[in-house]
C-alpha cells in the first residue's frame, strides 16, 4: 500500500524530496463513503526511529493544508508573478518534518480534500470527529506498520484545541480496550488553541489593555461594570463598554495585533500588506512588501474598505467612505437607544434587500455571543449558547440557569445599546444610510450558534 | 471559504491544480470540488464540552503536554491558555523564565507537575509556525526531546 502512495513529485518544486513523502485516502466509514486525506512526510532525521506527528488545523472547517502550506510544511510556497501560474516550491528549513513524521489530515470529512459521499456527513460535531479521526490513526498505523511502534504526538492549533484532547482521549480509550495496532501515544501539543468557554472568553480584555490596545479608562470600568465576566454578559452597560472596545480594535489583524491586514481590494493601500506564505509576494495588488516592508502609514488602513473576500457588493455598494458610514452609525444607534429598541426585527423581510453589501469583520457578536474568526473558520469564544453546549458537564439546574443568562443576556443585548452584527445597505447610492440588521456572520456559523440553541 | 486579514491565493491556486492533485493522489476538482483552506460545508457542534477535564484526565495518564501562544495573537489570546494551564497545572515544577533561540528570547515558559508545560512565543500570531518558524521549530525539537 505505501508504494501506491508515495508522492514522487510536486508541481512546482524541482529538486529532490528530504525524505519520503506519501498521500492518499483513508475511508473511515466505508458504508458511508467518508474518506479522509492525509499527506505524510517522514522525517528528514530517521524516520525509523524519530516520533510520528499527528498536525490539525482548526476551524471547524480548515484544512490541515493551511499548516502544510504557511506553516510547518516541508516546502516554502513563493508566488508566482501571474496568478494564473503555479507558486514555486523550495525546501523550508524549518519543516517540522526535519525531525519527525509529520501526517497532515484533512478533517472532518468535508474539509480540503476529504469528503464523503453521504452529504448528511457533512453535519457532524467534536466528538463524531474524534472517534473518525481515531479511525483514520488505526488505519494509517496499519498501512505504514512500521511506524505505529515510533513515540507518537497528536498537535495542532486554534480550534484543533477541541480536535486534539478530544483524539487524545479516543486513543487512550482505545488503548484500554486493547485495540490494535497499539498506538505509541506519548503526548500533545496545541498552539493558541480553544479551550474552554469562560477562560477564553475572558481572555480578550486583558489581554488587548496589556497590549495597549484600550485605554486604562476603558479598562477599569469593563472591570467594574462587568466584573470581570466577558463571556456571559448580562449588563447593557457591560454589553456597551464591550462594543466600545469591540470599535476600538476592529481595523486590527486578530491573528497578529501588529500586522498589517491584507485587503484584496487595497489598491489605495500606500504600504505592502502580508501575504500568506513565508516568501513575501510581488505579484500581489496592493503593495509588494511584505513583514518589515510597509512604507506607507498604517492609519491609512482605517480608511479603507474592509476585505473584498468579505465583502459582496451591490448595487450601491462601493467605496462609500468609512468616516461618513462610521458617523451615519453612531447616528443611527443614537436614534435606537432612544426609541429603546434595536431594529433588527423590523427590517426583517423588506423589499430592499436587494443591492445590500454584508460585512463580515474579524470579531463581533450577536445576541448575545462574543464570536470570533479563526482562520477561516469560526467560533464563537465567549458564547451565552456555550453553556448548553457544555451542558454534559452541568448538572441539569445549573443547565436551566444557564439557559436562563441565556436568554436574558440575549434580550438585553439585542434590546439594548449595541447592535452588534449589522448587515449595512447603500441607499440609492454609494454613501446611503447603512440599515442595521442581524446578518453580518457567515451563514454556517450563524447555522452552529443556532444549533446549540 | 476566507479568511479576514489573509491572501489565500497560494494555496487556492496550487490545491485546485489538477497536476497537484494528481501528484498528490488526491481527488480532482471534478470528483470534490474545490479546495478551499476554510470549508463553509460543515455544519458543525460543538458538542464536546470544556476540554479541561479531558486535559486533567489526559495529564493523569502520563502524557507529556505541551500548551504554547504566540503571544502577539487576539484570537486566541495567550491570557486565556495561560489561565487555564495555571489553574490546571497547580504545583509549579520549573517556574516562569524566559526560554532562547540564537542568544534571543523566543518567549517564556512554566512547567507544572504532570509535564504540563505552557510558553509563550514571542512576538508570534495566531498560526505560531508560520510567524516564527525557527522559534517554533526549537520549540518543537525540545519538547520531542524532553528538554525544557
Amino acid at each position: 500500500g505505501e508504494d501506491s502512495a508515495e508522492v514522487k513529485s510536486l508541481p512546482g518544486f524541482d529538486g529532490e524530496f528530504g525524505s519520503k513523502h506519501f498521500g492518499g485516502y483513508i475511508a473511515v466509514d466505508e458504508k458511508h463513503g467518508r474518506n479522509l486525506y492525509y499527506y505524510f512526510a517522514t522525517s528528514e532525521r530517521d524516520p525509523d526511529t524519530d516520533p510520528v506527528i499527528l498536525w490539525l488545523n482548526g476551524g471547524p472547517g480548515c484544512s490541515s493544508f493551511d499548516g502544510f502550506i504557511y506553516e510547518l510544511g516541508p516546502f516554502l510556497f513563493e508566488a508566482a508573478s501571474s496568478k494564473s501560474e503555479l507558486p514555486k516550491l523550495k525546501r523550508n528549513p524549518y519543516a517540522w518534518n526535519k525531525v519527525a513524521n509529520v501526517v497532515f489530515l484533512d478533517s472532518p470529512a468535508g474539509v480540503g480534500l476529504s469528503y464523503s459521499m453521504t452529504p448528511t456527513d457533512y453535519n457532524t460535531s467534536d466528538l463524531k470527529t474524534a472517534k473518525d479521526t481515531h479511525t483514520f490513526l488505526l488505519a494509517f498505523f496499519t498501512k505504514y506498520r512500521k511506524f505505529a511502534k515510533n513515540p507518537f504526538f497528536i498537535a495542532g492549533e486554534s480550534y484543533a484545541g477541541i480536535y486534539v484532547p478530544t483524539l487524545a482521549r479516543e486513543v487512550v480509550q482505545g488503548l484500554r480496550q486493547g485495540v490494535e495496532p497499539k498506538i505509541n501515544l506519548k503526548g500533545y501539543l496545541i498552539g493558541n488553541g480553544c479551550t474552554d468557554n469562560v477562560y477564553d472568553g475572558n481572555a480578550l480584555v486583558p489581554f488587548v489593555y496589556g497590549m495597549g490596545l484600550i485605554d486604562s479608562d476603558l479598562h477599569d470600568e469593563l472591570e467594574k461594570v462587568c466584573k470581570k465576566n466577558y463571556w456571559q454578559v448580562t449588563s447593557p452597560k457591560c454589553v456597551e463598554l464591550l462594543d466600545q472596545m469591540d470599535e476600538d480594535l476592529k481595523d486590527l489583524n486578530m491573528y497578529d495585533i501588529l500586522e498589517p491586514c491584507y485587503h484584496p481590494d487595497s489598491h489605495t493601500y500606500g504600504g505592502g500588506s502580508r501575504s500568506r506564505g513565508r516568501e513575501e509576494t510581488s505579484g500581489m495588488e496592493g503593495g509588494a512588501g511584505g513583514r518589515g516592508e510597509e512604507g506607507g502609514n498604517k492609519f491609512e488602513r482605517k480608511s479603507l474598505k474592509r476585505p473584498a473576500s468579505l465583502v459582496q457588493f451591490g448595487d450601491g455598494g462601493g467605496d462609500g467612505g468609512e468616516e461618513k458610514e462610521r458617523e451615519e452609525r453612531e447616528e443611527r444607534e443614537e436614534r435606537e437607544k432612544e426609541e429603546g429598541n434595536g431594529h433588527a426585527e423590523e427590517e426583517k423581510g423588506k423589499p430592499e434587500e436587494k443591492g445590500e453589501r454584508e460585512e463580515v469583520t474579524g470579531m463581533t457578536s450577536l445576541g448575545g455571543r462574543v464570536m470570533k474568526l479563526l482562520p477561516g473558520g469560526l467560533l464563537r469564544l465567549g458564547s451565552q449558547g456555550a453553556a448548553a453546549a457544555d451542558a454534559g458537564e452541568q448538572e441539569p439546574k445549573a443547565r436551566e440557569r444557564s439557559e436562563e443568562a441565556r436568554l436574558e443576556g440575549q434580550k438585553t443585548r439585542e434590546g439594548g445599546a449595541g447592535v452588534e452584527v449589522e448587515e449595512r445597505r447603500g441607499e440609492g447610492g454609494t454613501t446611503g444610510r447603512g440599515i442595521a440588521k442581524k446578518g453580518r456572520l457567515p451563514e454556517s456559523f450563524l447555522q452552529l450558534g443556532q444549533e446549540r440553541r | 471559504g476566507s479568511v479576514p486579514c489573509d491572501d489565500l491565493s497560494i494555496s487556492d491556486i496550487w490545491m485546485n491544480h489538477p497536476d497537484v492533485r494528481d501528484a498528490m493522489h488526491a481527488k480532482s476538482v471534478s470528483e470534490i470540488g474545490e479546495f478551499q483552506i476554510c470549508t463553509n460545508v460543515l455544519l458543525y457542534h460543538h458538542d464536546a464540552g470544556s476540554m479541561i477535564p479531558i486535559h486533567k484526565q489526559l495529564m493523569g495518564e502520563g502524557l507529556q503536554v505541551l500548551i504554547y501562544s504566540g503571544d502577539h495573537d487576539m484570537c486566541v489570546p495567550y491570557t486565556g491558555s495561560e489561565a487555564w494551564t495555571r489553574d490546571v497545572g497547580k504545583k509549579i515544577v520549573r517556574p516562569w523564565q524566559a526560554w532562547y533561540v540564537k542568544d534571543q528570547v523566543a518567549g517564556y515558559t512554566v512547567t507544572y507537575d504532570r509535564n504540563l508545560t505552557f510558553a509563550t512565543v514571542k512576538g508570534a500570531g495566531h498560526t505560531v509556525p508560520e510567524y516564527k518558524p525557527a522559534e517554533a521549530l526549537a520549540m518543537f525539537k525540545r519538547f520531542l526531546a524532553g528538554k525544557p
